[in-house]
């Protein structure tokens, strides 16, 4: 099954 | 002090409602350049980055840059008080707790003005690394937001394949499974009817429908959308928003995470 990504691990904070 | 003049006010309308339903609140950071907005869903699985440029504004005026937070709720819910036709401005003084919404009927003969509280939002900025995208498609706003509807009939995600004869769009669930395949156009003489592959590897992907078809609500702004992707990075979904001339008054720019193997 796939897994929803978040975009933490792609875009960092400022 | 800050205040701009939109003429086309409608274009405010349908900006709020693409954004309303994916974020609860967020800020409008104003400077000389215009106004931008940046935030993430609650799930921090989409993110939304808008601008509208300073120079598509009849007239703008920023002293200094502030942020204005918002509740979008509030705001849309004030942006429905305006008619299509209106003129719309926007102000809020530099320590404003309030921002102020003045809508004119194009005869000039209607002026209402609503001010709504501002919210202190921490300003969490988000740094989004530009990407040389392995596959760009450019295709008609409609034709994408008729693949994500149709396709949601058959399951939650959608695989989307891009090689260099086109690209497919494929759902599958209990129902069944379907694919959309479009091909790349050949001589259309309707720019923003063509579908355009530039494709610099093959990428295959899989995202969740349901933030598609919140991203979807921005077709009324653009005739076209443009999505990019590489593999395991977020896609990015792009209505420009340019004027009769085709000029940039800005854009609405989605991203979203990718579903991938457990």
């Amino acid at each position: 099954t796939k897994v929803q990504k978040t975009l933490d691990t792609f875009f960092f904070f400022d | 002090m800050f205040e701009a003049r939109l003429v086309e006010g409608s274009l405010l309308k349908k900006v709020m409602e693409s954004i309303k339903d994916l974020l609860n609140e967020a800020s409008w950071d104003c400077s000389g350049n215009g106004m931008c907005l940046q935030a993430m869903d609650s799930s921090h699985v989409a993110l939304v980055s808008l601008m509208l440029k300073s120079d598509g504004f009849e007239n703008y005026r920023c002293d200094r840059s502030i942020s204005l937070g918002i509740n979008l709720a509030s705001m849309s819910k004030i942006l429905k008080c305006a008619s299509n036709d209106d003129i719309i401005t926007i102000r809020a003084e530099d320590d404003a707790d309030a921002i102020t919404f003045m809508f004119e009927s194009p005869k000039q003969d209607r002026v209402s003005d609503y001010e709504m509280k501002l919210m202190n939002l921490d300003t969490e900025h988000l740094g989004i690394p530009d990407t040389e995208y392995a596959c760009v498609i450019k295709m008609p706003s409609g034709e994408f937001s008729r693949i994500c509807r149709d396709l949601s009939v058959l399951g939650d995600s959608v695989i989307i394949c891009c090689t260099k004869d086109g690209v497919r769009f494929s759902a599958k669930g209990d129902l069944g499974n379907g694919n959309i395949k479009l091909a790349q156009s050949a001589n259309v003489d309707k720019e923003e009817e063509a579908v355009v592959v530039d494709m610099r590897e093959a990428v295959t992907l899989t995202f969740s429908l349901r933030y598609l078809n919140f991203f979807t609500k921005a077709a009324p702004l653009s005739s076209q959308v443009s999505l990019s992707m590489s593999e395991d990075v977020p896609l990015m979904v792009e209505y420009k928003i340019n004027d009769k001339e085709g000029d940039s008054k800005g854009y609405v720019r989605y991203y979203l995470a990718p579903k991938i193997e457990d």
